[in-house]
């Protein structure tokens, strides 16, 4: 059988995350684990960050650490 | 692993300074 990923990396995908709550880098990066897109690395790594220009969220330090959100 | 994680992290960081 052929192996399906069960998650995809998409911006609605990334929207809806940002949305709850405000998230990092990192963060994301679990959520879009590469054994669970399919997707390389390399390829998370700049699909995310096209994602994340367009969806432009804003920023604010959480514990010293940056986070993305969005509001509706 | 985790290395790899901080690493995806860092360069998703790299890519996005350009434009923050």
């Amino acid at each position: 059988t052929p192996s399906s990923s069960d998650v995809q990396l998409t911006e609605e995908a990334v929207r809806r995350y940002l949305i709850r709550k405000p998230m990092t880098t990192k963060d994301l990066l679990k959520k879009f684990q590469t054994k669970r897109t399919g997707l390389s690395s390399e390829q998370t790594v700049n699909v995310l960050a096209q994602i994340l220009k367009r969806l432009n969220p804003e920023r604010k330090n959480i514990n010293e650490k940056m986070h993305f959100y969005l509001t509706e | 692993s985790n290395s790899e994680a901080d690493e995806m992290a860092a360069a998703l960081e790299a890519e996005l300074n350009d434009f923050m």
